[in-house]
């Protein structure tokens, strides 16, 4: 129960609000009339550095219990050609994400999924 | 995740969420804290989804990730997803989906048809009851008049195990959902309930707003390592605000 005792817990917040400026998040405008292949480019190519180190991570992970580069090839050749499986505008979606970022779209469907998997 | 859904005296809804991830996936020892939660904190964009230049949905995503997990349509409802741990998760969906079966639909997006295409809260709260999916999941939901609030609780397939509603008329002004069914006590080992439902009582529903609800949000142990942000949600204003929440130690770690 180490939850239920400070440091873990506190008294009920009454100074929380509002947050420091610097933490409040910005806002992207996606376009649904562009195409779906280009309308999230705006948004993930200035970011293409922190999305592969949040992937690598996740790979990382998956080396702990497996060979790290057979398992990404494997999900690689696996997960791709799921993206024509979702309803539209999904797959132009992610195929746009993964052309704009250099990320394989495998990986871009594993984290796009990330949820079910977790749910493991 | 701590999910609630709140209505003031005046019959004013407000929807709030800590988007908490990243348990047991990469312990980052010498700054003791989750590596894949402070990995996803930068990628937390609010987006604004416009059609013909008119907003038809907002949401909060983690850049790379189309799917919806919070969320409103303004003026029409607010939504957020917490998960579910059942023994029947997820990776049956994803068998039977690379098996060919593809009647179930993946939560992400669901979630994001559902808010962008919502035109009132009843139609959506019957959909979001009863679309096949391909893993459980809580989907709280909040509309823009009295009495709008609701957790359903969702199994894989096209089950709801329970839908709990507000009822302010009977006391029931707010609804709080972390990550295990309602009807039954959280283990003793992860109760964020109990600390945000004695936040909210001392709080009173004669204080209930934007500012009394982050607050609450961001009470320990409801705000844990595992917080990546905080979502504020009003509908009839329309109004989504998202904050960066951090958790220096000490902190528990979920």
């Amino acid at each position: 129960n180490a939850q239920d005792l400070p440091p873990f817990t506190e008294d009920c917040r009454s100074d929380a609000y509002p947050p420091p400026v610097k933490d409040k998040v910005g806002t992207y405008v996606l376009n649904l009339d562009q195409a779906p292949e280009d309308r999230w480019t705006g948004l993930v190519k200035p970011l293409t550095e922190k999305l592969i180190v949040l992937i690598q991570d996740i790979k990382d992970l998956v080396g702990i219990f497996v060979n790290e580069t057979k398992a990404v090839d494997y999900l690689d050749e696996l997960l791709a050609p799921m993206a024509d499986t979702f309803p539209e505008p999904y797959p132009g979606e992610l195929k746009g994400i993964a052309n704009a970022t250099g990320i394989p779209l495998g990986q871009v469907i594993l984290y796009n999924v990330f949820y079910e998997v977790f749910t493991v | 995740c701590t999910s609630l859904v709140v209505e003031d005296k005046t019959g004013d809804l407000f929807h709030a969420r800590n988007l908490d991830f990243g348990l047991f996936l990469g312990w980052d020892a010498k700054n003791s804290t989750w590596a894949l939660t402070e990995r996803l904190r930068p990628l937390i964009i609010n987006v604004d989804y416009q059609q013909g230049g008119k907003t038809v949905g907002k949401g909060v995503h983690f850049a790379g990730y189309v799917g919806m997990i919070t969320g409103m349509k303004p003026g029409v409802l607010s939504l957020s997803m917490n998960e579910r741990f059942q023994a029947e998760g997820g990776f049956i969906g994803i068998i039977e989906w690379v098996l060919g079966q593809r009647d179930g639909q993946w939560m992400g997006f669901v979630l994001r048809d559902a808010v962008v295409k919502a035109t009132d809260f009843n139609s959506t709260l019957q959909y979001l009851t009863s679309v096949d999916l391909l893993a459980p999941g809580y989907i709280i939901l909040g509309g823009n008049s009295t009495g709008q609030g609701a957790i359903i609780t969702r199994s894989i397939g096209t089950k709801a195990d329970d839908v709990k509603m507000l009822n302010p008329s009977n006391g029931t002004w707010y609804l709080v959902e972390t990550n295990y069914d309602n009807w039954e006590s959280p283990p003793f080992f992860d109760n964020r309930r109990a600390p945000a439902t004695k936040c909210m009582n001392t709080m009173t529903q004669a204080n209930v707003g934007l500012k009394g609800i982050f607050n609450v949000l961001s009470t320990k142990p409801v705000r844990n390592l595992l917080t990546t942000y905080t979502a504020l949600m009003h509908v009839r204003s329309g109004t989504l605000d998202t904050y960066l929440q951090y958790c220096p130690q000490p902190c528990f770690p979920w």
